[in-house]
């Protein structure tokens, strides 16, 4: 489960909070994955006290509301990220970002199926720079795109090009995967689609034995 | 009470927070950075093992206004089916409380039932009326919530609430389950030229998968 509570002293009113905080949730929280169970529990409720003494915000494209959004955004990231780092039996955080979707939507929905991935997560947690299973789950996503068009890239090296996959330096690739993981430091997966403007990112974490032996501990 | 709260923030280490490059500035606080918010952590007694706190308040001075965001499985818990209700009904809100230990989902009637009697007992200590408390739980699915030792915990959780960062870091670290470490984050930034402050604290470390609306 996650829960998260979110506490603010701008003023700002009911309409517009609620749509601000669900765009933040769709930026962050829904955009986190650790194991693909959707919990009974999950909440975020978000508080605004107003008493910071700033204008009111009656209306989502005001400039005062995009300054608040990308605060709010923010500090969900950084608690969702956290969360995703956390994730149980994790060595290291996973972030997934996609360039070049027709959307935000449809890029975050790509990303998303990527940190999903048992496969790609078992991989990170292997060490093995393992393109082809970062490919698929781009490619289930439910997003059209040309395969022709797909980049893949982990860190600084580039593994597939225009749908061609690359002679790599498999060394240094999995190097760059088992440092991430010994010091529980971040993995880049970086994925473009084309030449749209839709940029999305996903958070997940590595899959370890952990997991199994923390779950199959935790009983009802 | 500052001493009990410093105690509860140390429990477990704080986690890492990877904030986004902005115009903001990183600020302690946590949850209580904000002007008006108050928070405690403290150890009810509702976990099966261990003495981590595991009952947190956040707090508002004024009627804040409330939004909220749940999860879209349909075996939606106790908590959760309360506080779509509330906030279906009302704009605003003034405290939240939240469980560890218990997640009281899939409990049926008799869930529901703990649900409202926590609120209406945290209402009554706070002088607020139910409307305005709202409540999470999380830990074991399908246990009810340890209400009795909720119940006889809250004048103290109440006692305990502080504006202060320890008072956020200790909500926070009553949040938890199987985390390793605590979430808290604050930034300070400029709304129309005034300073204002957005803050929080989740928890989450397993059965990650939000599809919240």
């Amino acid at each position: 489960t996650m829960l998260g509570i979110i506490t603010t002293d701008a003023l700002v009113n009911t309409d517009v909070w609620r749509k601000m905080v669900q765009i933040a949730v769709n930026r962050s929280f829904n955009q986190i994955t650790v194991d693909g169970d959707t919990s009974t529990n999950d909440t975020v409720i978000a508080l605004a006290s107003g008493l910071s003494g700033s204008t009111s915000i009656s209306s989502l494209a005001s400039y005062e509301a995009i300054e608040l959004q990308s605060c709010l955004d923010a500090v969900m990231q950084g608690l969702a990220k956290s969360i995703a780092w956390d994730g149980e039996g994790a060595t290291c955080l996973i972030e997934v970002t996609v360039t070049g979707a027709e959307s935000e939507v449809e890029a975050a929905k790509i990303a998303r199926s990527v940190a999903s991935s048992s496969l790609v997560k078992a991989a990170v947690y292997g060490r093995d720079p393992n393109w082809g299973r970062i490919a698929a789950a781009a490619g289930y996503a439910g997003i059209h795109f040309l395969q022709s068009k797909l980049c893949i890239r982990l860190g600084d090296v580039l593994l597939m090009d225009n749908g061609q996959p690359l002679a790599f330096d498999r060394a240094v690739a999995s190097g760059y995967l088992r440092k991430a993981g010994e010091i529980h430091d971040t993995v880049g997966i970086h994925i473009s689609v084309g030449e749209g403007s839709g940029i999305g990112r996903a958070w997940g974490c590595d899959l370890s034995y952990d997991y199994v032996k923390i779950n199959g501990e935790y009983t009802t | 009470a500052s001493s009990t709260l410093n105690e509860a923030s140390n429990c477990i280490p704080v986690a890492p927070i990877f904030l986004p490059e902005g115009p903001w500035k990183e600020i302690p606080g946590g949850v209580t950075a904000a002007k008006g918010f108050k928070a405690a952590g403290i150890y009810g007694g509702l976990r099966a093992t261990g003495e981590k706190p595991d009952l947190a308040l956040v707090t508002c001075d004024v009627d804040a206004i409330a939004a909220g965001a749940f999860t879209t499985n349909v075996v939606a818990a106790a908590p959760v089916i309360y506080c779509r209700h509330a906030l279906d009904n009302s704009e605003t809100a003034r405290a939240v409380l939240i469980n560890a230990g218990q997640a009281n989902a899939a409990t049926g009637d008799a869930g529901y039932q703990d649900a409202l009697e926590c609120v209406d007992t945290l209402a009554m200590l706070l002088n607020l009326k139910p409307k305005e408390v709202l409540i999470e739980s999380t830990g074991v699915i399908g246990q009810r919530i340890r209400k009795e030792a909720l119940l006889n915990s809250l004048p103290r959780l109440v006692n305990n609430l502080s504006s202060s960062a320890e008072g956020a870091g200790s909500a926070a670290v009553a949040i938890t389950t199987t985390d390793l470490v605590s979430k808290s984050v604050a930034v300070e930034s400029q709304v129309g030229g005034t300073k204002i402050r957005v803050g929080g604290m989740a928890k989450g470390s397993g059965m990650i998968h939000p599809n919240m609306a």
